[in-house]
Formats: structure tokens, sequence, C-alpha cells
């Protein structure tokens, strides 16, 4: 091998132009690809980026010890150590055991129903004079304009509105919200009752019926009447009008994340009607501050209930995102929502994680601001 | 856990907390 290392001659010859331009195409062809496929990128798949130890992170199995979480907290504790044992939680996350509604500690039987605790009546003054209330308590994380359709989780992070909203393939934001609205219009006509009161949904949602303009004919005599049909049909436009984003609109986000010790019940921030809740099974990752400066597109990949649906200004749309220690979210009003389930499979691969999304439509479940939606649960 | 919200409205619609602010539930988020 060394002799004929040695000895034999080096002789350069060009390579053919053909064989050359071929190679040049192949890496052209190469990067076109890559290129093409980036772009392609499937909105239900989410990238996990960030620095090594999310990379470590992302390989626990977050949900399993988010489930045997819940389990060891619905353990019945002792009677005895329930005072001295939510005393403690208490102190440590800061939580103000004045305002529950059933201070006596003693009928909580385990932590899951200690975090659960509801509030004395009167505890949350609502202001009924702003457009939107807090759904929650909690710490303002970021709040802002959309800019085009990405959402800012921190300065110089954003995430993708449509794959956090869930939208089909290349579709926009607008036309998520064009399709949510134009999947379950609601007839005008129709009542919804909340907390046993009726109401019209146009009077939930503010709308001025009086504005409507009202339209003449003339009848067979020459007399002017009400043009019904004429009506019902301008009725039928302006509701359709109502659904598209209109002129002169934005869209906001704002972000309110609910430390360890909050009350963890959540309620609507307005006068609206939730019309599709789409449920997506991702991960269970910390939302702490310190993560969501630490992993991009934390919002698209972790397990949320997307509440889409309207209100007085358009479109209207409210998120509970689980986390580690509370995988559970509850819909009071949708008893068939079961999140954190093992059944959700995930496939992993190349820093890639599926998720799976499902939708299902609400029939136009009426929300007056401050009433209670649901709320998450330990594990 | 964390509450998102994302919604349509005026321009000129303006929130009237801070960034990092202790928020309870019912309090106002926005005005217009």
């Amino acid at each position: 091998v060394r002799k004929a290392w040695e000895d034999t001659p080096i002789k350069w010859s060009p390579i053919p132009i053909g064989l050359g331009l071929a190679f040049i195409a192949f890496l052209q062809y190469s990067k076109i690809m890559k290129r093409e496929s980036e772009k392609d990128h499937d909105p239900s798949k989410a990238l996990i980026v960030g620095p090594w130890h999310v990379h470590v992170i992302s390989e626990l199995p977050l949900k399993t010890i988010s489930r045997l979480w819940g389990a060891f907290n619905s353990i019945t504790l002792p009677v005895w150590f329930r005072v001295p044992g939510f005393k403690l939680y208490s102190w440590i996350f800061g939580c103000n055991l004045e305002e529950m509604k059933d201070p006596d500690l003693t009928h909580y039987k385990n932590l899951s129903e200690f975090f659960y605790r509801e509030l004395k009546d009167g505890a949350r003054p609502i202001n009924f004079d702003a457009a939107l209330v807090s759904p929650s308590d909690g710490r303002v994380f970021h709040f802002g304009l959309v800019d085009g359709s990405r959402v800012e989780q921190i300065k110089g992070m954003s995430y993708s509105l449509n794959q956090f909203l869930g939208s089909q393939k290349a579709s926009e934001t607008a036309e998520i919200i064009k399709a949510t609205h134009s999947a379950n219009i609601v007839d005008e006509e129709e009542f919804a009752e909340v907390n046993g009161i009726s109401y019209t949904l146009d009077s939930l949602l503010g709308y001025d019926k009086e504005s409507t303009i009202e339209h003449k004919k003339q009848d067979s005599q020459g007399n002017i009447v009400p043009d019904i049909e004429a009506d019902q049909k301008s009725k039928k436009s302006d509701y359709r009008d109502e659904l598209q984003m209109r002129p002169g609109n934005a869209l906001f986000f704002c972000v309110i994340y609910l430390a360890p010790g909050d009350y963890h019940r959540f309620h609507s921030p307005t006068n609206w009607v939730a019309e599709t809740r789409r449920h997506f099974s991702g991960e269970l990752y910390s939302v702490s501050p310190w993560m969501v400066k630490q992993l991009q597109d934390l919002f698209v990949l972790n397990e949320r209930v997307v509440l889409l649906g309207r209100w007085r200004h358009g479109f209207f749309s409210m998120v509970p995102v689980g986390a580690t220690n509370v995988g559970s979210i509850v819909l009071n009003f949708d008893k068939e929502l079961r999140t954190n389930r093992r059944e959700d499979v995930h496939h992993r691969g190349q820093g890639e994680l599926v998720y799976s999304g499902a939708s299902r439509l609400l029939n136009g479940q009426p929300l007056q601001v401050g009433e209670e939606m649901g709320g998450f649960k330990l594990g | 856990s964390t509450v998102v919200l994302v919604f349509e409205a005026p321009e000129n619609f303006q929130f009237t907390i801070e960034p990092g602010q202790y928020v309870k539930m019912g309090q106002p988020l926005g005005v217009i």
C-alpha cells in the first residue's frame, strides 16, 4: 500500500463540463428541496428549539409525570394532616386562605381538591365597564398586537398564530376566523340561556337591533308596506358581515400566567359566544416565565383547549394552556372534554413533536362576563 | 398554567395593564 501510495503518479485531468454542471445542478436542487420542505412545514408539527437543557427536558415523559402527580394528589389525606399540610402549601405558594368559599381546611380531602378551591361570593368583583376583564388570577406575561400571523412569546421570539389556534395547512388567520364563524352561524332569533336567564344572542353580544334598516316595498294597490323578505335577506347578510374581520379592527393577544398558589378556575373575560372547541393534546412543559424564555413554540407544543367564537367586536378566542403540574383542563359546558389522556398518542422524530387535534362545535355557547367557564386541575 | 386571549378589537383598543402586573379575575384588561 505504501509503495502504491508513494509511486503512483498523480495525473490531473479536467472534469467534463457536463458532469460539473450536473453536480452543480444537484447541489442547487438539494438546496431548493430543503428550502421548500421547510416552507411547507406541516403546521400540525412544532419544532423543539432551545438550549441543550430544553432538549433534555423534552425527552422526559412529562405527561406520565403529570398523571402520576395528579394520582398522587388525589389520595385522601388523613384529617389530622390536612390543616398543617395545606397551610404549609399556602405558605410556600402564597395562597390567600381568607377568600376561600369553604374556609375549613379539613373539608378538602386532598391537595387536588384544595388546589381547585372555590372563592367566596364577591371575592372577585367584576368590572363591567371594561371592554375586557381578566379571566383568571395571575401575572400578565405579555400582551400586544398580533404581528401579521405571529404572536410574540417574548421579545425576539414568536410563534405562529395559525399553529396555535390550529389552522389547516397553508390557511391564513383570516380564513380560520371566517371558517370558524361560517361553520356554525346561529340564527339571530335563537335564545340562549345563562344561569336560568334567557337572552337573544344579539343582546348578549351587544348588537344593536334598532339600527337594522327596515326595507319597504309597494304592494299591488300602491301602498308602502314593510318588505319582510328583503329584511330577512339583509339581516342574514348583516350577520355575515359581522363575522368577517371588520375594517379598522386589529388582532390583539394577552397571556396570563397562573402560579401554583393562584385560584385555578377561569371565567369569561367578556360577553361572547364560543362556537368551536379544539383540543390539542400536546406536551406538558412547564409554562413558567423561565421556560417561556427558553423554549420557542412553547404555547404551540403544549396541550391546550382552543375556544373560538365571537364577541361584539368580531373574532374572539380563549385558550387555556396546560402545564406539567396542571395537565387537566376542565370546561363546565363541555363534559366530553378529556385532557392529558394516556391514549393521546405522540410521535417524536428529528426534534419534531406531532400532536393530534380534535374539534367540536359547541352550538353557540353563550358566555357572560365573569361567568365561570372551567379550570385547571392537578395532573 | 396559562390563559391566552386572542381577539379582534377596534384599533383604538388599549390595554390597561403592565407586563408583569398581578391581576385578579374580573379586573379590567383593556378599554375601547
